[in-house]
């Protein structure tokens, strides 16, 4: 099913990106 | 931006109503929001400066607006090592008079840069997640905006 598909997708890219800010360090000069 | 980011907002545990733009724009709700993403920062001293009474009246609105958006840039500065981009500052006077989403939306995507940069930020980042993917997908812009206009 093409929009199942589409929504598998759109879920994968929300989490990449998330999880890739979850690994990004904390941004503190200190 | 503004309607997502004031969904994201519920998330957290204000005293102040945050339903919609008009209980947003006297600031004292985004400094409770402030306040839970890093209490050590924002801390009370900082929260008891912002005046809670406001009403109509568009002069305190301003001003606790200013203070809050005073925190954020000492926050990008001093605790992420960055600067603001100019983009990105909001119209605060649109605010407070005329209750401007778009300007509102800016000053909210200023408040999530903290929320997913701060040392608390996987819890933030969790909750984000668990909001309808309709919303994600404004987070996530707002975010990558952010993120593009970073000045290191």
């Amino acid at each position: 099913d093409p929009s199942m598909k589409a929504g598998a997708t759109s879920e994968g890219v929300l989490a990449n990106f998330f999880n890739s800010l979850l690994s990004k360090k904390t941004g503190s000069p200190s | 931006l503004c309607d997502s980011l004031i969904l994201w907002l519920q998330t957290f545990n204000t005293a102040e109503s945050c339903r919609e733009v008009q209980d947003l724009t006297n600031g004292v709700a985004m400094a409770q929001v402030l306040h839970e993403i890093d209490a050590a920062w924002f801390d009370n001293a900082w929260l008891s400066r912002i005046k809670e009474d406001v009403g109509d009246n568009w002069r305190i609105k301003a001003s606790n607006l200013k203070k809050v958006l005073q925190g954020i840039t000492d926050y990008y500065h001093e605790f992420l090592g960055q600067q603001i981009s100019e983009d990105l500052l909001p119209d605060l006077n649109r605010i407070s008079e005329h209750s401007d989403p778009v300007e509102l939306g800016r000053l909210l995507q200023l408040i999530l840069g903290c929320a997913v940069n701060c040392e608390k930020k996987q819890e933030h980042i969790q909750v984000i997640m668990t909001l309808e993917e309709s919303v994600q997908h404004v987070v996530m812009a707002a975010i990558q905006e952010l993120m593009s206009k970073e000045i290191v």
